[in-house]
């Protein structure tokens, strides 16, 4: 995350490879699912032993022993709808859910999240020099119509994405926090709003930051979890 | 040092079933150290074919099957690996064949061969043990004939013929420098046998096995042994010692293990982990610029463009030459060594839509019966692979038909059906919405929602810092 703060956004796991490399961020939705971004895997049929959904820490690189880590083996995957760019991961075992793993909950299907409000973002990625790389880092920030996104975007977002407003400062995802969650404060409640995806460079100053929105994709979420 | 290992090839991430439930496997043993040891007990065992290690309780299984036995299915696995012996799943010869226990059961002029334990039509003299391999009609060489595995024909006029089965030293070719190589030669050109790359001993070495290796995709080439002597033709031939050429079609491919390009070339997106992106992406996903790679500075490395011919390490743009996760590139910063290309997004994967709906295709009632990766699809009235939740009685306005994709649920991404792969319970329909649909857009003003239930968390700072130590 470029320009952002260490802080705590439990339900945002980080994603390992074999070697236990963090490689991209993902959202707990559910005691044994986790969402993320497509991009952040080969294949929808990649074999998947070895890969584990790290939660309950805020560094990037735990020390054995590390007081409330939960290291849990993903043990399938699905690819989201055609478009949607969103994985959703089951994994071998219930997590445990305490004040350092929490669910996020899911927006109702197709609600569109009103312009103002406050989200954020968090994930173990780059920082590009604007903080430390070693924890996690969360930053804040407003969502913005998609008409108003389309005037800088040239009309390329489509209904299934959301914007976030560009501030004067470069604030935003950048590499390693793919998959991690834009989570919005709504009515009292922290809401999976937004995916991150791969844009083409992190953090432009001025320029909306585009997110998959969760809602369009809620029913399918469901769906997977339920068959 | 030989390992026992050598004499196995491995599946990573697999399983194999045996689907008759009378026979059934050994049982686990949970008492070795690694794979090596579990090579060690089913080497000397004539009764052993292949077998499972679980690399997470270090138990081995031993099997008397391999995947070309019959009833057999492979499977992917969590925590499995599968470790077959070469002899039982190599699809050419080495030597004159007589350690071959393929499954070829055709001479070479097309005739069935006779059951080993037949007598007739041709009366011999072989009698079928586990030592000599004469299984059923399998062409086999037991009498270490040059011109390799043979067996007795079930035509009364032809006793015996050869099977022409090839030797694995005509049945590879490589392009380029080899760097896409993915066949099983495992002697060197003067004969002698290679360390397994999985394995540090005897030679500690850097090149770790690729850790996503996609066995599913993965061809299984034949393995070499050596050849006659010094000066003998290398074991795997190059079709041009030009780089400049190194991409025209061989000139002709003997046998069937010739590696073809596998990956087929991409320009604006990438494809599985994007070793065929030849675009001009030349910024990580952060916007660092790419290092070139005919330069060593910032950074130092071994991919030099003309060590890696078929690899195209043209200027500073993204690639994979290493079979890593996605392009990449050396970046110009120098704190910054090497970074993905996430940026440049992955292509479609989806076969070409068969037909279309209109909605969200409640009222679809064409025929289409495959999945949008091109699966086909579970009968509604099945239970197999997947119960269905939805059946012909229980949604009969859906008109569940046949296997035809619907959508009794009204799902909003169109019409899907349960699928006949046991790992995908369900998954959409190669369809695609009609041009003439416009779907109803969400950016009306929101109606008031109310949260039922929602994420919480603890947003004291101190507490955030005393947790960050």
């Amino acid at each position: 995350v470029v320009g952002g703060q260490p802080g705590n956004s439990p339900w945002t796991v980080s994603l390992r490879n074999r070697q236990g490399q963090h490689f991209c961020g993902g959202s707990l939705v559910k005691e044994q699912w986790v969402l993320t971004a497509r991009q952040c895997f080969s294949s929808c049929h990649v074999p998947l032993m070895g890969y584990e959904v790290w939660l309950g820490t805020l560094f990037q690189n735990p020390q054995p022993g590390e007081p409330g880590l939960q290291q849990i083996p993903v043990a399938k995957m699905v690819c989201g709808p055609s478009g949607s760019q969103l994985v959703l991961l089951k994994l071998e075992r219930p997590v445990t859910l305490n004040q350092r793993v929490a669910l996020i909950c899911l927006p109702p299907e197709r609600y569109v999240v009103p312009p103002g409000t406050k989200c954020e973002i968090a994930g173990w990625g780059e920082t590009k020099g604007t903080g430390n790389n070693k924890v996690l880092n969360v930053a804040s920030l407003n969502v913005i119509s998609n008409q108003e996104c389309n005037i800088k975007h040239r009309g390329r977002i489509r209904e299934n994405e959301m914007c976030t407003e560009g501030l004067l400062a470069p604030v935003g995802a950048c590499e390693g926090d793919y998959g991690g969650p834009l989570a919005c404060f709504t009515h009292d409640c922290w809401v999976l709003e937004g995916i991150i995806i791969p844009n083409r460079v992190c953090a432009r100053p001025r320029w909306p930051a585009i997110f998959m929105r969760v809602s369009v994709f809620t029913d399918w979420i469901h769906k997977v979890m339920q068959l | 040092q030989r390992s026992p290992l050598n004499d196995f090839q491995v599946l990573r991430g697999t399983e194999l079933q045996h689907l008759l439930h009378s026979v059934g496997p050994r049982p686990w043993q949970e008492d070795v150290a690694d794979a090596e040891e579990c090579a060690g007990r089913c080497g000397p065992l004539l009764d052993c074919r292949a077998f499972h290690y679980n690399v997470s309780s270090h138990g081995c299984q031993l099997l008397p099957w391999t995947q070309y036995s019959p009833y057999t299915e492979l499977q992917r696995s969590g925590h499995c690996d599968l470790f077959q012996k070469k002899d039982y799943v190599r699809t050419c010869i080495t030597d004159n064949g007589v350690k071959y226990r393929g499954t070829v059961a055709i001479t070479i002029g097309g005739l069935p061969c006779q059951h080993w334990s037949h007598r007739f039509p041709n009366d011999h003299k072989y009698t079928p043990t586990l030592r000599n391999g004469l299984e059923k009609n399998f062409c086999r060489n037991p009498d270490r004939d040059p011109g390799g595995p043979w067996c007795y024909t079930t035509d009364p006029a032809v006793r015996f013929q050869s099977c022409g089965i090839k030797s694995c030293r005509e049945a590879a070719c490589v392009w380029c420098n080899g760097e896409d190589y993915r066949g099983a030669v495992d002697r060197t050109q003067s004969g002698r046998e290679c360390q397994r790359w999985d394995l540090q001993h005897p030679h500690a070495h850097p090149f770790e096995p690729g850790s996503l290796t996609n066995i599913w995709t993965t061809t299984t080439a034949g393995i070499l042994t050596a050849p006659s002597g010094p000066g003998a033709t290398p074991l795997i031939r190059r079709w041009s010692e030009n780089s400049a050429t190194s991409r025209a079609a061989p000139r002709s491919i003997k046998g069937s293990e010739a590696q073809p390009r596998h990956e087929s070339t991409t320009l604006n997106c990438f494809r599985g982990k994007g070793e065929g992106y030849r675009g001009m992406a030349n910024t990580t996903a952060a916007g660092v610029p790419c290092q070139r790679w005919d330069a060593q500075k910032p950074h130092q490395h071994r991919f030099a463009p003309e060590k890696y011919a078929c690899k195209d390490l043209r200027e500073n743009f993204c690639r994979n030459p290493d079979g890593s996760e996605a392009p990449w590139c050396f970046t110009s910063r120098p704190g910054m060594r090497v970074a993905f290309c996430y940026q440049i997004p992955r292509c479609a994967d989806d076969v070409r839509p068969e037909d279309c709906y209109n909605g969200v295709g409640e009222r679809y009632r064409g025929s289409v019966s495959r999945t949008r990766k091109g699966v086909p699809c579970q009968h509604w009235s099945a239970e197999m692979p997947h119960k269905p939740q939805f059946t012909a009685i229980s949604a009969p306005d859906a008109h569940l038909e046949e296997n035809f994709c619907r959508n009794p649920d009204r799902d909003s991404h169109g019409p899907w059906c349960y699928t006949t792969d046991p790992g995908t319970p369900f998954d959409y329909c190669a369809l695609r919405r009609c041009d003439d649909d416009q779907p109803p857009s969400i950016l009306e003003p929101p109606d008031q929602v109310v949260f039922e239930k929602c994420g919480k968390r603890v947003t004291r700072l101190d507490q955030q810092r005393s947790k960050l130590r």
